[in-house]
């Protein structure tokens, strides 16, 4: 993680927006855009296999990225320093409130404040 | 309420952190709300110690078995605000500094405590106070589900669908009137949201996702601190 902090702060852009391309050449555009990440993000993956599923996993993230652009078009949705992880490695890596949440039954309630003033 | 409001621009909020490969998330939003509410208390701003959380809050739901803050694991915004009450306060960032793992011994100095809960309460699910709450008391801890957060570069996210099933913990630190959306040929309003995955992910570390709907159960959970008002910090 903190190879990948130190990558970010090198580079020249932080922002990556190619999500879009036409299928036309897309296997060889998503080659290219997974380059593109690696190199921005400092990734590097220790077997030739390894790499082939982060690949994988890459491209079906594009994927999800252009049908999120879709369900949230005033967003802009793409290639983050997630693009490598599945949506399970995601929320296991990289969210952490706790599954059985509720919030507390005694917890305070906050005093109702005027909002017209 | 003002129009638009962002507590950067009132010297409430620290720069962005980074969580790394750790799921501390609610340790960080934590510590944004009590950095916020110390900065309302004592005029400085202080960094908080995501860590000191991490390794030594365990708090539990006591009717909850089994539900207990856990380093890594997971945790909860509200039990970290009981930990933190019990414990005396939070340390500073830079006698007690973030690692990204929970494996250490907890190394809480109780000498060298900088920010002190006074009380903490939960928002009613209402916009307009969570609102009034964020203007009066400062950032807020907040849940919200993060699904569209993993492929998010910028801009005002509004989805037309998303789960409100919570599972990321950040702070809310503003609202804006009029983010553009040029689909539905509006201005939107909306929430700007600090996260904890470092400058370089989102819009500079931050978030903004619209207003009006509990939009992936933004509103949901809302907590506000207050802290303890000493001259000594």
């Amino acid at each position: 993680a903190a190879s990948a902090s130190e990558a970010f702060n090198d580079a020249e852009d932080p922002l990556i927006k190619q999500v879009v391309d036409g299928a036309e050449g897309e296997a060889l555009t998503d080659h290219h855009h997974f380059s593109i990440f690696k190199r921005k993000f400092g990734k590097s993956y220790a077997s030739q296999e390894e790499h082939d599923h982060r690949f994988k996993v890459f491209r079906a993230n594009l994927r999800r990225a252009r049908r999120h652009q879709k369900l949230d078009p005033s967003a802009v949705h793409g290639v983050t320093q997630f693009s490598d992880l599945t949506p399970s490695e995601f929320r296991r890596t990289y969210l952490g409130l706790r599954s059985k949440l509720r919030l507390p039954k005694d917890a305070t309630q906050a005093p109702i404040l005027p909002t017209d003033s | 309420l003002p129009a638009d409001f962002d507590w950067r621009d009132h010297g409430a909020v620290t720069g962005v952190k980074n969580q790394g490969s750790c799921g501390s998330c609610w340790s960080f939003s934590t510590t944004g709300a009590l950095e916020g509410a110390n900065f309302l208390a004592t005029e400085k701003l202080v960094s908080l110690s995501e860590q000191q959380l991490v390794d030594c809050d365990h708090e539990c739901d006591p009717e909850e078995p089994g539900s207990c803050d856990s380093g890594c694991n997971g945790g909860l915004m509200n039990s970290a605000f009981e930990y933190t009450l019990k414990a005396g306060g939070l340390m500073r960032e830079e006698d007690y500094p973030y690692t990204g793992t929970d494996r250490g011994a907890c190394k809480f100095d109780k000498s060298k405590i900088a920010a002190s809960v006074a009380n903490f309460s939960v928002v009613t699910l209402d916009e307009d106070q969570i609102a009034a709450n964020l203007v009066k008391n400062g950032p807020l801890a907040i849940a919200i589900n993060a699904v569209f957060m993993q492929t998010y570069v910028g801009g005002v996210s509004c989805p037309y669908i998303c789960s409100r099933r919570l599972d990321h913990g950040v702070l809310l630190v503003g609202y804006g009137s009029a983010g553009y959306s040029a689909v539905r040929m509006k201005e939107k309003p909306y929430w700007i949201i600090k996260n904890s995955w470092g400058e370089s992910w989102g819009d500079g570390g931050y978030y903004k996702i619209c207003r009006g709907r509990n939009i992936c159960g933004v509103d949901s959970m809302v907590s506000t601190v207050a802290a303890v008002q000493t001259s000594s910090q």
